[in-house]
C-alpha cells in the first residue's frame, strides 16, 4: 500500500472521455460499479462530476499521452495505469484506447480493469496472490462474482478501515461468546449444505450435526465484507446464502459475495414500511421462503422470485405454539427449529405442531 | 542478460524481457556498484524479483515460463517500488 492514502472519504471522479468501443452509458455504469466494489468494504464515497478537476480523472488515451510520464504500447501488453493518491496526476486513471474495451468476457472487461486501477488510485500496489483483483495480470471473472479477495480487502481496509458502523450496529463484545451459557441466544441461523451456521454479533459457529464438531470463528474470517450483527439468514434453493441486516441483504455463493450487493429488501417485494427482518427459512420441500417479522410472516416463492399474495399472516395461526417473536429459524431433516432467547422449538410442519422445546445451544454438545 | 542473440526470435525475446523489466521492475541501481557488472547484475536481479513475485522458478534466466507470464496483458503500474 502507499500510505497515507486520501485524507478524506468523499472523493470525486470525472470521466474525461469515452471509448468508442462501448456505449457511453455502459462505460458510465462500468466505472460506477468499479467504484462500488471499493465503497462496499470501506467508508469511501465516490461522486461523479462533469467538469473541473476531480480527485480521480479518468481518460482513454494511446501511446505517449500529454504530460503523463508513462506510455501505452498499442494493442495488448499494458492495458491501463493509475497513480496513487495525491495532487496533479495523483489518483488519475488512464485506459489504453488501443485495447478492445467491453462489458462482457470478450476483449478486456472495462469494469474489471477499472476496479483494479481504482485500487491503485486509492493507494494499493500489486498483489502476488493470483486470486486478488490487484494481481498485475488481467484475468476475466464473471461480473456476478464480487471481485475482491480477502487480500484486496485487508489491503484497502489497512488504509481506510471498514464500512462505518451500520446505525443499529450492536457494540460487538471483544471476547468470544460463552457458547454453553444458560442464556445463550442467537441473531440468526442458517444451513449451509450439510452444516448449520449460528450467528451472533461478530461471531459464527459452524456445526456439523452428523458429527460432534463445532467451530467458532469471526464472521469476517469467511465474509470480510459482511457487517457484524447479522439479523437473519437462510440458504435458498440455488446453493446460496442470503444474509440480512437492517433493510439490506447480501447474497453469498461459496465465499464470494455476488456483485451488486448489498441490495434493499424492498427488491424482494417488501413494502417500504418493513425496516428489518427477524428471521428467515426456505422450506426445501416447497421452495417457499418464510420471512418472520414481529408476530407475522411473509412467504416468498423462490422459483417465481416473488412474494406470495395474502401475506403477511399471523405466525401463531399457521405455526401453532410459535407465539414469541422469532430470533432465528432453520430447517433440518424436515423439521423447523424456531429460536427465541435461550430457547428453541422443534416444529413438525407435517403434523403442524411443536414436538419439543429445547435449549438454544443444544446443537453444541454442551 | 544470458540470452542467445544469434537469431531474431531470441532478439525479440531479449527486447521484450528488457522492456518488461524496465517498466515493472525498475529498481534504483545501488550507487555502490561500479561499472558494467552493476548493469548485468541489476538486470538479472530484476528478473529474479519478477520470478519471485509471480511464484516462478527463480533462475535469473528468461526461461519459457517466465516469457509466457511477460507476454500476458497486464496493468502498467510497476510491481515493485513506489508507483508514484
Amino acid at each position: 500500500v502507499t500510505l497515507p492514502g486520501w485524507k478524506k472519504t468523499n472523493l470525486t471522479y470525472r470521466i474525461v472521455n469515452h471509448t468508442p468501443d462501448m456505449r457511453e452509458e455502459d462505460v458510465d455504469q462500468a466505472i460506477q460499479k468499479a467504484f462500488e466494489v471499493w465503497s462496499t468494504v470501506t467508508p469511501l464515497i465516490f461522486t461523479r462530476i462533469y467538469e473541473g478537476i476531480a480527485d480521480v480523472m479518468i481518460a482513454f488515451r494511446t501511446k505517449a499521452h500529454g504530460h503523463c510520464p508513462r506510455y501505452f504500447d498499442g494493442p495488448l501488453g499494458v492495458l491501463a495505469h493509475a497513480f496513487p493518491p495525491g495532487n496533479g496526476f495523483g489518483g488519475d486513471v488512464h485506459f489504453d484506447e488501443d485495447e478492445d474495451w467491453t462489458s462482457g468476457s470478450a476483449g478486456f472487461n472495462l469494469f474489471l480493469v477499472a476496479a483494479h486501477e481504482f485500487g491503485h488510485a486509492l493507494g494499493l500496489s500489486h498483489s502476488n496472490d493470483q486470486r486478488a483483483l490487484m494481481y498485475p495480470n488481467y484475468a476475466y471473472v464473471s461480473p456476478s462474482e464480487f471481485p475482491l479477495s480477502p487480500d484486496d480487502i485487508r489491503g484497502i481496509q489497512s488504509i481506510y478501515g471498514s464500512q462505518p458502523n451500520v446505525p443499529d450496529e450492536k457494540p460487538s463484545t471483544p471476547t468470544s461468546p460463552k457458547t454453553c451459557g444458560s442464556q445463550m441466544s442467537f441473531d440468526a441461523v442458517t444451513t449451509l449444505r450439510r452444516e448449520v451456521i449460528f450467528l451472533k454479533g461478530r461471531h459464527l459457529w459452524r456445526v456439523y450435526p452428523d458429527h460432534s464438531e463445532v467451530e467458532l470463528e469471526l464472521i469476517s474470517t469467511f465474509w470480510p465484507m459482511l457487517p457484524s450483527g447479522i439479523q437473519a439468514a437462510y440458504e435458498n434453493m440455488k446453493d446460496q446464502i442470503l444474509f440480512f441486516k437492517g433493510n439490506k441483504f447480501w447474497v453469498i455463493s461459496g465465499y464470494q459475495v455476488l456483485l451488486g450487493y448489498p441490495k434493499s429488501i424492498n427488491t424482494l417485494g417488501f413494502p417500504k414500511g418493513v425496516k428489518k427482518i427477524d428471521a428467515a427459512v426456505c422450506n426445501k420441500n416447497t421452495g417457499k421462503t418464510d420471512f418472520f417479522i414481529g408476530d407475522k410472516y411473509w412467504r416468498y416463492d423462490e422459483y417465481k422470485q416473488s412474494m406470495e399474495k395474502g401475506y403477511p399472516r399471523q405466525t401463531a395461526n399457521d405455526f401453532p405454539g410459535i407465539s414469541q417473536k422469532v430470533d432465528a429459524v432453520f430447517q433440518q431433516k424436515g423439521f423447523f427449529y424456531f429460536f427465541h432467547g435461550p430457547k428453541q422449538w422443534e416444529f413438525d410442519p407435517t403434523a403442524n405442531k411443536v414436538i419439543r422445546e429445547i435449549k438454544s445451544n443444544s446443537w453444541f454438545n454442551c | 542478460l544470458p540470452v542467445h542473440p544469434e537469431n531474431d526470435n531470441h532478439k525479440e525475446d531479449a527486447k521484450l524481457v528488457q522492456d518488461y523489466l524496465n517498466k515493472f521492475y525498475a529498481i534504483e541501481p545501488d550507487p555502490n556498484q561500479l561499472g558494467w557488472k552493476a548493469k548485468a547484475e541489476s538486470t538479472a536481479e530484476k528478473l529474479q524479483k519478477m520470478q519471485q513475485f509471480f511464484g516462478l522458478k527463480v533462475t535469473g534466466k528468461p526461461d519459457s515460463e517466465t516469457l509466457e507470464v511477460m507476454k500476458k496483458p497486464r496493468c502498467g503500474v510497476p510491481d515493485v517500488g513506489l508507483y508514484g
